[in-house]
């Protein structure tokens, strides 16, 4: 089974066309494996970013030295699975 | 025993146990539920559909379907809270029961089994489907970019281990191809819409041109009259408009499909979440998203109703 142990969701509103353009060359980068959950859709709309750990700095720092803010929107995205799993567990032990 | 009164809407539930609340549903209605197989998937699984028919034959009809982007899972889930609410509505002489006088409803909860097969296993987060062709390395295509329409141009990948990949060729995938035979087939479809989530819009036709739809203005209105009715219960806020110019070129795309196929009333709902939890949008907030949800739809239905073409 496919872990999410150290991968954060990342969300960007781009502000200008700049900050769109540092975010489209994120997507080219497949080595980065990131994972579009909202994708580039135009100024002042959010793209959020699935980050496997490996690439968290990398992606951090590349959005940081072309000035573009993000935010953290999930801090560990293994703990969300966790919790809706066992979520799923209660409710079927409920029934 | 377990019934449709003490199943746990406000859950995810796994493929198994959402058919058997498909069996469940069928067996206390007779009268008003049947299960359809309009075919198998890729590894093999029924691709079931539920008909909410109250008589006629072949009647003008609407065609729900949640969870073609497997990892979407309020969709699903949403999917079989609408089936429990349209037999409500029915029994209860309200709501959509009206609709069900002269028209049917088709809704295929789970539209891509393998994928969300494949979520509750090995990975939560897959999209697609799981089929493997020739040459690709990489498993899957996705299936909102597998329909002939636009099928290949830009707006998909032509990676097979993208998110967005178009696949060899249109209709490749089985999930796909059992949809296109049964709208071909049935031919009295007159309202086609398609779940996603997440990101609160109501798209319409096109996304794999700029040209706009013959009927936009009709659409664009209905999308205002729907996402009012949706956001009137809980606020919530979406956006409406063409899928090119409300997010971004995709080719390939199911409702562009039925909409040249001439079913004029084809839309894309993009579901909650409001910007915390993405596809993991927690459980507890299944039952408000399909509750607003269905005022949305609600609109659509009535208006295709009304506006028989």
């Amino acid at each position: 089974t496919e872990t999410f142990v150290g991968h954060q969701v990342l969300r960007v509103v781009p502000k200008s066309d700049e900050d769109l353009q540092k975010v489209q060359e994120l997507q080219a980068l497949e080595h980065l494996q990131l994972d579009f959950w909202l994708a580039p859709r135009g100024l002042g709309v959010p793209v959020d970013i699935r980050v496997p750990f490996p690439s968290v700095q990398p992606v951090k720092a590349h959005l940081e030295a072309a000035g573009v803010s993000y935010s953290i929107m999930i801090e560990d995205l293994q703990a969300l699975v966790d919790e809706e799993q066992m979520e799923m567990l209660r409710s079927s032990r409920q029934l | 025993p377990l019934d449709t009164n003490t199943f746990n809407y406000a859950s995810y539930h796994s493929l198994d146990e959402i058919y058997t609340f498909m069996d469940l549903l069928v067996a206390e209605n007779p009268n008003l539920v049947s299960k359809l197989e309009i075919g198998r998937s890729t590894e093999n699984r029924p691709l079931y559909v539920l008909k909410f028919s109250t008589g006629g034959t072949n009647r003008p009809a609407i065609w729900i379907d949640t969870g073609i982007h497997s990892r979407e899972w309020v969709t699903q889930a949403s999917g079989v809270w609408f089936a429990k609410k349209i037999v409500q509505d029915h029994a209860n002489n309200e709501g959509v029961a009206s609709i069900l006088e002269t028209m049917d409803i088709f809704l295929e909860i789970v539209t891509n089994p393998d994928g969300f097969a494949f979520t509750h296993t090995k990975n939560r987060l897959w999209r697609k489907t799981r089929s493997k062709h020739s040459g690709s390395i990489c498993v899957g295509v996705d299936p909102n970019r597998n329909w002939d329409a636009g099928f290949g141009e830009a707006g998909a990948s032509a990676n097979p281990c993208t998110e967005t990949y178009h696949g060899p060729y249109p209709n490749s995938e089985p999930e796909v191809k059992s949809i296109v035979d049964f709208v071909k087939s049935h031919g009295n479809i007159k309202a086609f819409i398609s779940i996603h989530s997440y990101s609160q819009l109501l798209l319409y036709p096109y996304g794999y041109k700029t040209a706009p739809a013959p009927d936009q203005q009709e659409l664009h209105e209905l999308s205002a009259k729907a996402v009012a009715a949706l956001s009137s219960l809980y606020g919530t806020k979406y956006t409406y408009g063409s899928i090119i110019t409300t997010i971004y070129r995709a080719s390939g795309g199911t409702i562009d499909w039925t909409y040249d196929q001439g079913i004029k009333y084809s839309f894309t709902f993009e579901l909650r979440d409001t910007g915390r939890y993405g596809f993991l949008l927690p459980a507890k907030q299944i039952i408000p998203t399909a509750e607003e949800t269905w005022l949305g739809l609600k609109v659509i239905m009535e208006h295709a109703r009304d506006n028989m073409y």
